[in-house]
């Protein structure tokens, strides 16, 4: 298992 | 003033119906030319983006650009007890934009219920253009729908994370549980076929099973299915819905970090 991200950890800036 | 028409029977609601385990609220926007929904799920991981052009309609006019938020889980409900040959109008005015009709007609067109939803207020929330993001991706698997069905169906079995990795020549999906590991290695067939498996660079991404698993009802209307991977970034798998049609509908994914 690992760290869940999210989807607007990846997009934030747009 | 925006009123869509549709069979009970249509793609569109049997979308709606097999997204509902991951999202009961959605974004929808309309305009002349079609419906775009949206909608992220409650931990934010993944989220899911519908077109339907207007033509795909039994009826459609939009004459000014309307964006809501819908309660997509009451709908659903609510039309479930409709006839299966029933006809579902929706409608949204300008003058009154706090709810919805929607507007069930029996097949003998004698008996139509009306119910209004109220709109939620939803943060809205944007992704870039995907089609030229997708252009910087790693790897790209188009694969018959049937394929990752079984493919998610044996995953299933595994109580866990699914790892996703570029191999020689294909992918390969590896979960490790509780009860043990399955390992599936999905290749590129020799002669040519509905499969193409094309990858840039190697890439490995760690998912959440139960996601995929979600994501495998809605490519159940659909012969195809593509994934597109790259390191550190969300799994994108899009779909057409149905045949012959402009539908579509795509997913983000995203994974998890080791360590």
């Amino acid at each position: 298992s690992g760290v869940q991200r999210s989807i607007k950890e990846f997009y934030r800036s747009t | 003033m925006l009123e869509l028409k549709l069979v009970k029977e249509s793609l569109f609601l049997n979308v709606l119906e097999a997204i509902l385990d991951l999202v009961a609220v959605a974004s929808v926007s309309c305009s002349s030319t079609g419906l775009k929904l949206q909608a992220m799920d409650a931990k934010g991981v993944a989220f899911i983006s519908l077109l339907i052009p207007a033509k795909e309609f039994q009826f459609y006019h939009c004459d000014k650009d309307l964006s809501m938020g819908i309660a997509i889980g009451d709908m659903v409900e609510a039309i479930r007890s409709a006839d299966k040959d029933g006809t579902i109008t929706i409608k949204a005015s300008d003058e009154n934009f706090r709810n919805i009709t929607v507007s069930i007609e029996s097949p003998e067109c004698n008996e139509t219920t009306s119910f209004s939803l109220l709109l939620v207020t939803l943060k809205r929330f944007c992704i870039p253009e995907l089609q030229g993001l997708l252009k910087k991706y790693d790897a790209c698997v188009q694969m018959p729908s049937v394929d990752f069905m079984r493919i998610c169906k044996y995953l299933s079995n595994v109580d866990g994370d699914v790892d996703i990795s570029t191999i020689d020549k294909g992918i390969r999906f590896f979960a490790l549980g509780k009860c043990g590991c399955l390992n599936v290695k999905y290749m590129q067939p020799e002669k040519a076929t509905d499969i193409d498996i094309s990858v840039q660079a190697p890439v490995s991404l760690t998912l959440d099973l139960k996601y995929m698993n979600s994501f495998a009802k809605v490519s159940a209307l659909s012969n195809q299915v593509k994934l597109c991977l790259s390191k550190g970034q969300p799994l994108v798998v899009q779909c057409k819905i149905g045949q012959k049609t402009k539908s579509r509908i795509i997913y983000l994914l995203a994974p998890k970090i080791k360590g």
